[in-house]
């Protein structure tokens, strides 16, 4: 069971979790069928900012963050972004989405100009996400944890980031063993997923210089 | 890539100094 302690740590990151959305419009403007290459490279690099607004509003949250050093603040999230942005992708794609709503973002992705060689293993990491069927809480908790990951670059005190990370590890470990009793790999197989990121991680600066070029 | 990311350690400094706080 999860003590009090541990209760109180899962819901203040649920409820952080659950306000980080982006605006209404822009996911409005996401679903519009009409554009051109170039709109679509746009409106996906707007998203992006957008995304990394609300990533750092929910990063605020965390428990401990804003004691980091302000540096080291930075570099959490920088060297995440990419890795928290990719799990909430697939959080989406695997959502039960209005008829057709899918199909939409994955053309509009598809004809982004973005290389086949990347967005393969982007789809095929959505797919394996879905098959885990994560919870609300198994997200806030993967995501809070991909961003607490004290081995990014440039981190200076590795032993305070570690020890915010820690806890909510204990937490994700503990709701894993209540929730899904029937498969005791549940855990090892979350924790697979950011070995996954990671690889997705190294792969988008490639891909970002590619999609440029075109 | 270089440019990228600093456009992304520039969103992130002004996000984290709440300039885009509602």
């Amino acid at each position: 069971e999860l003590n009090q302690e541990q209760e109180t740590l899962l819901s203040y990151i649920v409820e952080a979790y659950n306000k980080c959305r982006i605006p209404q419009d822009m996911a409005k403007k996401l679903l519009q069928d009409q554009f051109s290459t170039e709109e679509n490279f746009l409106l996906l690099t707007e998203m992006a900012t957008s995304q990394v607004q609300v990533l750092v509003e929910f990063t605020k949250k965390l428990p401990g963050f804003q004691t980091l050093d302000h540096e080291d603040q930075i570099a959490l999230i920088k060297g995440s972004a990419v890795e928290a942005m990719f799990l909430r992708s697939a959080q989406i794609f695997n959502r039960k989405l209005p008829q057709g709503h899918n199909v939409v973002l994955e053309e509009r992705i598809r004809k982004s100009g973005i290389s086949d060689d990347y967005i393969t293993p982007m789809f095929n990491f959505y797919k394996t996400v879905g098959e885990l069927q994560m919870t609300q809480e198994e997200h806030a908790l993967l995501t809070a944890i991909t961003i607490l990951s004290p081995d990014r670059p440039y981190i200076k005190d590795l032993h305070a980031v570690e020890k915010l990370q820690e806890p909510i590890l204990n937490v994700l470990q503990i709701f894993c063993k209540i929730h899904h009793n029937k498969d005791p790999q549940h855990f090892a197989r979350l924790l697979g997923r950011l070995t996954e990121l990671r690889t997705l991680n190294h792969h988008h600066a490639e891909m970002l210089s590619s999609w440029r070029m075109n | 890539h270089s440019s990228n990311t600093i456009g992304l350690e520039a969103i992130i400094r002004k996000a984290l100094m709440g300039k885009y706080d509602e």
